[in-house]
């Protein structure tokens, strides 16, 4: 089989196996020394790097923006988005005033696959599988489900406490080391200003709580944000998306991964569900992943820009 | 490795409050081993549900009995992922 020799042949219009990513990772920081480093933030279960791309052009202790993409394995437009903004990053490094303006002042961390066990499962054994990897104790089935394992309302109704559910909450908040080592990294880090967490497929953009329906103290000024990069996203191909707090939009959910974030001192926090056609679900055909990415990235290049411009 | 032979993904509106609280039901359910592939969020919205096929027949006779209307999103997941499949080897070849 043919390998891409560099980023720029790499095919981003395909699914990519667990292996193809950490490849691809490794030949952007080959390729922009000066841009783009690498971070091991931790091991998954089944002891796979958890890597995060940092695009920094220097400074120490900069404001930070997050994003991660696939948190949940099966949905495998979110992780090849996160590869095409990886490559939409370095390209418009120095051709896009806006991205140049804010990476001369903020560094961007992209986390592609936040769950590779899950990922690579989906790719050898269960395309459906959407949790970690990790044993349930007890129980034939496998797994918690990462998005509901965070120490935000954590076990509260919108979870379930039954391991084989898909929305199992895990024993523990923070009991799976994919989501520990994110919080690990971002109280390390300490000046995340910005975290956009990325799932599909039924075209959303939310901001906390999901947990409660007490609405966070910075409701009106994320509301309209999001209206806003909903609004350049449908400037694009006319997708349409609801935004509003996930406890709003969707139901309830407890222990998610921007409740926390927000919690934790981080104002734009958000979480994206990507396209859906309405006829394919999870598996969205590969030729609709360059247009989701184009359309998600005008999204993020809103909240990019408006954290940039609103420091606090 | 799993395989999704006759699988199919059905996409339910409900179309009042009242179907609203009888599809939120569903995803509690766990005798038609149902997977809740977009859950549900409000009246009008879609909520697709993956049914193996030992329990389709018995799914959307249930949901006959609710009055709850159904489409077809998929008709056959391994098909959908046979094609995936192809198609990420024809492009790395």
């Amino acid at each position: 089989l043919a390998q891409p020799r560099n980023t720029d042949s790499f095919d981003y219009a395909n699914y990519h196996t667990l292996s193809e990513i950490y490849s691809f990772q490794d030949m952007l920081v080959a390729e922009n020394p000066n841009l783009v480093s690498k971070i091991v933030i931790g091991q998954s279960y089944e002891g796979r790097p958890l890597n995060l791309l940092k695009f920094s052009t220097g400074g120490s202790s900069r404001p930070a923006i997050w994003i991660d993409t696939g948190i949940h394995s099966r949905e495998w437009v979110t992780q090849a988005s996160g590869l095409w903004f990886a490559k939409k990053i370095v390209t418009d490094y120095g051709n896009d005033s806006a991205l140049t303006t804010i990476l001369n002042n903020m560094d961007i961390f992209l986390e592609i696959a936040t769950n590779p066990d899950g990922y690579y499962f989906t790719h050898t054994s269960d395309r459906m599988w959407r949790k970690t990897r990790k044993p349930n104790p007890g129980y034939s089935c496998y797994g918690v489900d990462p998005n509901r394992n965070w120490d935000a309302g954590f076990g509260l109704p919108g979870a379930s406490s039954y391991p084989c559910s898909e929305t199992y909450h895990g024993p523990s908040a923070f009991s799976e080391s994919e989501v520990k080592s994110i919080v690990d990294f971002v109280k390390s880090h300490g000046n995340i200003k910005a975290f956009i967490s990325i799932h599909s497929y039924s075209q959303m953009l939310m901001y906390p709580y999901g947990y409660t329906t007490t609405p966070v103290k910075d409701q009106a000024e994320l509301h309209a944000l999001a209206e806003k990069a909903i609004t350049d996203l449908a400037s694009l191909y006319g997708t349409r998306y609801r935004y509003g707090s996930i406890i709003n939009v969707i139901y309830q959910a407890s222990g998610s991964t921007v409740d926390w974030t927000y919690e934790q001192g981080i104002k734009y926090s958000y979480t994206f569900e990507l396209r859906d056609t309405g006829t394919y679900g999870f598996l969205l055909p590969a030729k609709q992943i360059i247009p989701t990415a184009e359309e998600t990235w005008l999204a993020l290049m809103a909240l990019m820009d408006h954290t940039y411009k609103n420091p606090y | 490795k799993e395989t999704f032979e006759g699988h199919q993904v059905l996409r339910i509106v409900p179309k009042n409050e009242l179907q609203l609280s009888l599809v939120k039901n569903l995803e509690e359910m766990m005798e038609f081993e149902l997977d809740v592939w977009m859950g549900v969020t409000g009246v009008s919205h879609p909520v697709d549900i993956r049914v193996p096929p030992h329990t389709l027949e018995s799914f959307k006779s249930y949901l006959d009995s609710l009055d709850l209307e159904y489409s077809t999103m998929i008709e056959d997941v391994q098909a959908i992922l046979d094609m995936e499949r192809e198609q990420m080897e024809s492009a790395a070849r």
